[in-house]
């Protein structure tokens, strides 16, 4: 149906065989592109019978190019001092959250540093390393392992009449 | 280390081609008014002398022009004009007798049918610089790509046109005959719809 047609030429003269065929932000009609039918109809063919489906081409009218590229538009409004910088605002609020959060657990642990009292875990930690035979400096070998004195190895295994 | 490069100095004008006077049908004179689409001259006065090799313009598969300028190199023309053979000519059928040819090989009862072709009223077309579209330059379409895109030569099928850039169609102007007579229709209308597309036709559909 020509109703259809979001653009008609008018009337040109067939022998030119050629039409400049500007493209314009509206054509797009808000979208960023979209996929558009070019059909000829010769003056021989009324209105009602013409069917664009018999000669036609498709292509795609885009806005720009796909690249993130400043583009005219951008330019311009960046020459306005127009600028959308709502990303910007973003990014920079997430770090600026961190620091401060940080900031505010250190006065919150100066402040409550007379209050803390954390020996027990400091003597445990140290005993941990302390369960090997001797002195610590001599076994500088096993200084990883946690080793215990002979006779406390497991003795939960009973011995089978065989090995008696 | 590599030597700057300079730039070559590019002359833009915005200088308006003047009106010229021409000398058509019969004697008459007719004032021409070149105007500019998209960076063509259209109407745009003959050169004085010419040598063959004037520039010329194409259009690529968009529809954008492109300046050709031809070159000899060696005993062949690079770029050189485009031969529209016989698409723009008009064909008739003349019949010969026996009696008009004289030839030794016919019979008296005998008619030769000749082809002739007479050339175009190049009053107007000659003014369009742009080369022009002709069945040989049609290309194939739709998705087996077997569909002649008849009478269109540009833009050519799923082709990306950007917003705020101008692109000429160009179709092939004997296609279009009446039905009756043998003769060219002479308006054309040029319409613009949208296409709905599926996620599967944008490619953005899963499998």
């Amino acid at each position: 149906d020509l109703k259809a047609a979001f653009f008609s030429s008018g009337w040109l003269k067939n022998v030119d065989g050629i039409y400049p065929l500007e493209l314009t932000a509206d054509f797009l009609d808000g979208a960023y592109d979209r996929k558009v039918l070019l059909a000829i109809q010769p003056d021989n063919i009324r209105d009602d019978e013409f069917n664009p489906w018999e000669h036609y081409v498709l292509f795609r009218m885009i806005m720009g190019p796909r690249v993130a590229k400043t583009t005219k538009q951008q330019k311009a409004l960046q020459d306005a001092g127009i600028s959308d910088d709502t990303w910007y605002y973003v990014a920079l609020s997430i770090p600026t959250v961190v620091v401060i959060a940080c900031v505010a657990m250190y006065f919150f642990l100066y402040l409550n540093r007379s209050h803390r009292d954390i020996h027990n875990v400091k003597d445990f930690a140290i005993n941990q390393r302390r369960r090997v035979l001797g002195k610590f400096k001599d076994f500088k070998k096993y200084k990883k392992i946690n080793n215990r004195p002979y006779s406390e190895l497991p003795t939960h295994t009973k011995k089978t009449g065989k090995q008696n | 280390r590599r030597n700057v490069i300079k730039p070559k100095e590019t002359t833009t004008t915005s200088e308006i081609p003047k009106p010229w006077l021409r000398t058509i049908y019969s004697g008459q004179k007719e004032v021409v008014t070149p105007t500019v689409i998209a960076g063509v001259t259209f109407s745009a006065k003959p050169l004085a002398t010419t040598n063959g090799l004037e520039p010329w313009i194409s259009l690529d598969q968009f529809g954008s022009p492109k300046t050709k300028r031809p070159q000899i190199k060696g005993a062949k023309t690079k770029d050189a004009r485009p031969d529209y053979s016989t698409y723009f000519k008009t064909v008739a059928t003349r019949t010969l007798s026996y009696d008009e040819l004289k030839a030794h090989n016919m019979e008296e009862d005998e008619v030769y049918e000749e082809e002739v072709f007479t050339d175009e009223d190049d009053t107007y077309v000659s003014l369009n610089p742009i080369i022009r579209c002709t069945p040989d330059r049609y290309f194939k379409k739709g998705p087996a790509g077997d569909i002649s895109s008849e009478p269109f030569c540009t833009p050519k099928e799923n082709k990306e046109l950007k917003v705020d850039n101008t692109y000429f169609v160009s179709w092939y102007t004997k296609f279009f005959q009446k039905p009756d007579t043998d003769e060219t229709i002479e308006n054309v209308q040029l319409h613009l719809f949208y296409v709905k597309e599926s996620i599967k036709d944008k490619g953005l559909k899963k499998r």
